[in-house]
């Protein structure tokens, strides 16, 4: 464990709590992408498998717990609590064009061909691309609200941090997990146009962000 | 070592 590792958990953890408040408190979870966060409730769930198998750590357990339920808290909210208000019809990408490149992968490229081995590879490339239903509805609608980008922006600061502790543990442990690292940089490269349209025009006082 | 033996991250 290192600060950027622990830095970027943290900001995991903040996207996700700002992202449940939000949809809670407003009683709406209009302009959230319902196809993202199945997608990350299938990510963690894929991943976490081995909460049955290996003991790592408390603080392990723990966060990949926390994580996998707030994960299905946040989809219980969109899909049934406020479906109302769910906005279905900007939410329209392709999640099969994701899945199935996705699932191909992970069979061709993973560590061991084993089933736990292959869904956790699953779970990896998944999340490097699980944002883009999300980021799709903001350019179809062409405006966020700002704590819509608030919560994009904690989860991808969370991806650029994950990428410094990969540096640092390389250099320190010459530890590297090349699928992990890989596709970790492919995300984080999906957050670039937005981290710049963040800092151009939310944080200089719009309540909502616009696209050009 | 590689990311195979000890899947210690989130």
């Amino acid at each position: 464990m290192n600060v950027f590792r622990l830095a970027g958990d943290v900001s995991h953890l903040v996207a996700i709590i700002i992202l449940l408040v939000k949809i809670w408190r407003s009683k709406s979870c209009a302009g959230i992408s319902g196809k993202s966060q199945v997608l990350f409730a299938l990510v963690f769930t894929t991943r976490y498998l081995d909460l049955f198998t290996v003991f790592i750590s408390a603080y392990n357990t723990i966060m990949k717990v926390v994580f996998l339920a707030m994960s299905y808290a946040t989809v219980y909210l969109i899909y049934m609590r406020f479906r109302n208000m769910y906005d279905s019809e900007n939410d329209t990408f392709r999640v099969e064009f994701l899945l199935v490149p996705v699932i191909g992968l992970s069979f061709l490229e993973n560590y061991a061909f084993t089933p736990l081995e292959i869904l956790w590879t699953f779970s990896i490339f998944l999340e490097a691309v699980a944002i883009m239903p999300q980021l799709f509805m903001i350019t179809k609608t062409g405006e966020a609200e700002s704590i819509t980008t608030h919560y994009l922006f904690f989860l991808g600061l969370y991806r650029a941090l994950y990428i410094a502790n990969w540096v640092w543990r390389y250099h320190t442990e010459e530890f590297f997990d090349q699928i992990a690292v890989v596709s970790g940089v492919v995300q984080t490269i999906f957050y670039c146009d937005f981290f710049y349209l963040y800092v151009t025009r939310v944080l200089r006082g719009k309540a909502k962000m616009i696209l050009p | 070592h590689k990311g195979a033996d000890m899947k210690d991250e989130l």
